[in-house]
């Protein structure tokens, strides 16, 4: 359970990550 | 100093982070921004995301025997949802009023409480772990103390056989752990106590053979001087394993920084 919590938290990451990525796009533009 | 606490946690959650804070600085430098593109499926990875890792989570809050896990990580969970939450009303709102400043505030603080949310949970996990290295810390302090019966050859025999596999253990987690640690600090302060433990175990045995022989021996000469002795080593490595213990519960995560 704890690796796949890990794995989770890690796409989680990377989803957030892809988020931020847009509104910083919309901000830096 | 690092702001994650062990090099798990960093490479997960650092990158993140970073961008975070480099979006939280555009926010607060924009006055009027442009529209906010349709964020609707970006949002809708994050909530698709969170709801996997709730599932997860609640699952290992259920199942683990650990009642400080069991407390503590519902509240992260909870954290993450909500933060989740926020983000899809932010998201809703953006859509229909692009230029919402109010939106935008909720939409940052809403991947700042994801971030936030998601190191809580895994420090909370990281704890656990933590903890199970103090049990077998504690079983080596504990039978460190058994020491002071041993009073034959076949003792001290039986003796190092049952304290050999919880010191090995002990040893090796300890040494597995200080290499998961970000902050050099701590990895050598483990490092340190560690070596002295191990140099301190020849020393111990020997320390309770002087014991035994002086006790078999006519006349017992030097028995109070050989108990003394074999109580200062017991001490010396009860006291580096409290300080191992004491090293294994700092932090140097702060997960105020994100909120």
């Amino acid at each position: 359970n704890v690796a796949e919590m890990v794995k989770q938290a890690k796409v989680l990451a990377q989803a957030t990550s892809q988020l931020v990525n847009a509104i910083k796009l919309e901000a830096e533009g | 100093m690092p702001v994650f606490h062990t090099k798990l946690i960093e490479s997960i959650l650092d990158p993140v982070a970073q961008q975070i804070s480099q979006l939280v600085i555009l926010h607060e430098q924009a006055e009027d921004g442009a529209a906010m593109p349709d964020l609707t499926q970006p949002v809708s990875a994050v909530a698709k995301a969170v709801g996997n890792l709730v599932q997860v989570g609640r699952q290992t809050s259920a199942t683990s025997t650990d009642k400080v896990l069991q407390e503590e990580m519902p509240v992260a969970l909870d954290r993450v949802e909500n933060a989740s939450i926020s983000l899809i009303q932010a998201a809703k709102t953006l859509r229909q009023e692009p230029l919402s400043r109010s939106a935008r505030d909720i939409l940052i603080n809403g991947a700042r409480g994801i971030l936030g949310g998601t190191s809580a949970l895994l420090l909370s996990l990281d704890q656990a772990e933590v903890r199970k290295i103090i049990r077998i810390c504690k079983g080596v302090q504990e039978y460190l103390a058994v020491a002071e019966v041993v009073e034959g050859m076949e003792d001290l025999i039986v003796y190092v056989k049952n304290l050999t596999p919880g010191m090995t253990q002990m040893v090796k987690m300890v040494d597995g752990r200080q290499a998961e640690l970000t902050h050099q600090v701590h990895r050598n302060m483990l490092i340190a106590s560690k070596d002295k433990i191990k140099n301190l175990l020849p020393v111990l045995i020997s320390s309770i053979k002087i014991f035994v022989t002086t006790i078999q021996s006519p006349g017992k000469r030097g028995l109070d001087e050989a108990a003394s002795n074999r109580l200062y080593v017991v001490s010396q490595m009860y006291l580096e394993i409290e300080e191992i213990i004491r090293v294994l519960q700092l932090t140097t995560y702060d997960e105020d920084d994100w909120n």
